[in-house]
């Protein structure tokens, strides 16, 4: 029972969820021309798509399909772990001729990953 | 990473894996490059010197209508009813600082005019202006008129009225008046200071999308009644730089076009999502 709790655990850590990314401006050298937020919290979506997939995974049937196939031929892939809900972010920024700018930017932090 | 948005080291380690020809490395990585920058509707990378200016109100709406999750900022004070609704449905708020070179300053007895230019050839074509508010700082009349009882508003002592007008055409002789036609008028007390925001929308959107010239703005300020100190009084509503003693404050208190506009793609910018 130990084993197969600690086998569920690492699978449970290895398949397709959210994980923590903060995307610091001045590391790309942008803070010099965007003056809020310094960064933000973009987040990425790593991790397995293992069969079965879990109804959590956010899968589309195509996936469950190609999950399924894999299983039986792993000359295809398993789906993938992508972001299956983003959500936008606002920068204020000065553009190319020092006019400053407030814009709201569409799909720049994921909300959600699944299985496509 | 100074030239462009792909930082130096990206660009290095890109070049260096091997995978391509130095020239096809050079080619993806411009490609990429454009990406980026029309992610951000920009032509080239900013570089701003280190005397640009972000007005208060842009960093105050900023923090009001951010999508980033910091609500507890309130609504920037003297904001105007129309650019509340119009940051509602805006995507994309720009702010504006007038030509100063381009300005032509009138004053007499009881009347300032002021000609005011913005530049707004910086909006991309797709962009539709939604709205537009011309913001006017009036700063207290010190040691002029005193606060405005019931007895000196009835005679219009203490009071100014600020009429602002699209100008529409050239004087028709060198010492006529331009063209003009009201877009917002406004009768102010001159013991308060604060920020005055006025309605332009008419105007700029047409400028915007290329349906008339832009002649810029005349904003007038009458002072009727005869109380207070003639010169301070002029001084009172901040429309030029000459009219400012402390060139300091001046970048903050200086007239301020914001045009609240939306280019196709997502939501407004006051568009608030719920809490995960």
């Amino acid at each position: 029972q130990a084993t197969h709790r600690k086998q569920r655990r690492k699978q449970q850590k290895a398949s397709c969820k959210r994980h923590a990314l903060y995307v610091d401006f001045s590391d790309v050298g942008w803070n010099e021309w965007i003056v809020a937020p310094p960064g933000y919290h973009a987040f990425y979506c790593h991790g397995e798509c293992p069969f079965p997939l879990a109804d959590h995974l956010n899968s589309t049937n195509h996936a469950i399909v190609q999950t399924l196939v894999n299983s039986v031929n792993s000359n295809i892939p398993r789906a993938c772990c992508v972001p299956t809900e983003l959500s936008p972010i606002s920068l204020l920024y000065l553009d190319e001729y020092e006019k400053v700018i407030l814009k709201n930017y569409q799909d720049m932090v994921v909300e959600g990953c699944g299985c496509r | 990473g100074a030239a462009g948005l792909i930082p130096e080291v990206g660009r290095r380690k890109y070049s260096e894996s091997g995978k391509q020809t130095p020239e096809q490395s050079e080619n993806f990585l411009n490609e990429f490059e454009l990406r980026l920058l029309n992610m951000f509707g920009l032509k080239r990378r900013p570089n701003p010197s280190k005397l640009a200016v972000v007005p208060q109100y842009m960093v105050d709406l900023y923090h009001m209508h951010s999508v980033n999750g910091d609500h507890n900022t309130k609504r920037p004070r003297n904001m105007g009813k129309h650019a509340e609704r119009a940051a509602s449905k805006a995507n994309t708020i720009r702010s504006f600082h007038h030509e100063e070179s381009m300005e032509a300053l009138a004053s007499l007895k009881s009347r300032t005019t002021q000609q005011f230019f913005f530049n707004l050839t910086s909006i991309p074509g797709e962009e539709l202006i939604t709205s537009a508010e011309l913001r006017i700082f009036r700063d207290q009349v010190l040691g002029g008129t005193s606060p405005p009882t019931s007895s000196n508003n009835s005679t219009g002592a203490g009071l100014h009225r600020i009429n602002v007008y699209e100008v529409f055409g050239a004087p028709s002789s060198p010492e006529g008046e331009p063209l003009t036609r009201l877009l917002d008028t406004r009768l102010v007390q001159d013991s308060l200071s604060r920020w005055e925001s006025f309605d332009v929308s008419p105007a700029v959107s047409q400028w915007a999308s290329g349906g008339r010239r832009n002649h810029g703005f005349q904003v007038e300020v009458v002072h009727p009644g005869e109380g207070g100190d003639a010169r301070s009084r002029n001084r009172h509503v901040r429309v030029s730089r000459s009219l400012h003693q402390d060139q300091d404050s001046w970048p903050q208190a200086r007239p301020l076009l914001v045009t609240y506009g939306h280019d196709g793609r997502g939501d407004g910018v006051l568009h608030t999502r719920e809490k995960r």
